[in-house]
């Protein structure tokens, strides 16, 4: 147990790691821990997650979002009602807050949310088949079986990569266009063995 | 609700905390 709660600690350092130290602008990392229900069945679930962003070009702001004004106003309501919940105040006033919730962030957000099971979605895929999944291209997560990657290419991801480590799987995302690497998936295999 | 599991909690507060760092990021000025 004292070791799982050290790796537990060590998954945000391990994330930020990934992403910080890759050649590739990956947008964001999370690690999707394996776990079984009340039930027995295998069940893929937030562990952690690293959110970075897509690539500042230099103007400071963040990339604008493709939603509509209605759609806007309902992920700032959400992120608003979540900033009290986290930090127990009530406070209308929080500029970071009200400023435009982009696709990715709201991407990230929603994932928290999510879990996969008996091999569902491309994490449970990559889990279940012990296997990386690698979706490079628009096209390719807009026509995937899996409802994430489809999802994923609709706020504006070009490449989503799932890679099965030790106890769950590391997913990566980027709004850009990523080949699969071998230097990935290593730094991934040494990263997140957690029983070595 | 309230009930929020703690590691979605606390991946929910850094989250929240970046992003305002980086929306008040200081102006080159």
């Amino acid at each position: 147990p004292s070791v799982s709660l050290l790796n537990q600690e060590t998954l945000q350092q391990r994330l930020q790691a990934l992403i910080e130290g890759a050649r590739e602008n990956w947008t964001y990392a999370i690690f999707w821990q394996s776990s079984y229900d009340y039930s027995g069945t295998a069940v893929l679930g937030w562990g952690d997650g690293y959110y970075k962003g897509e690539e500042d070009k230099g103007k400071g702001k963040l990339k604008a979002s493709s939603s509509t004004a209605a759609e806007q106003e309902h992920r700032k309501k959400v992120l608003r009602e979540l900033n009290s919940l986290i930090s127990g105040s009530t406070s209308p006033t929080d500029d970071a807050v009200d400023e435009e919730v982009t696709d990715t962030e709201w991407f990230f957000l929603v994932s928290m949310t999510q879990s996969f099971v008996n091999g569902g979605g491309l994490p449970g895929q990559a889990f279940f088949n012990s296997s990386p999944v690698w979706v490079a291209g628009s096209d390719r997560l807009a026509t995937s079986i899996c409802e994430r990657a489809r999802q994923g290419q609709v706020f504006g991801l070009q490449t989503m990569v799932c890679i099965p480590s030790a106890n769950g799987v590391v997913e990566l995302g980027s709004t850009e266009l990523i080949t699969q690497s071998s230097d990935l998936m290593n730094k991934v295999r040494v990263l997140f063995n957690f029983n070595n | 609700n309230g009930d929020l599991p703690i590691a979605r909690k606390k991946s929910l507060q850094r989250f929240l905390d970046k992003r305002r760092e980086r929306l008040t990021c200081a102006s080159p000025y």
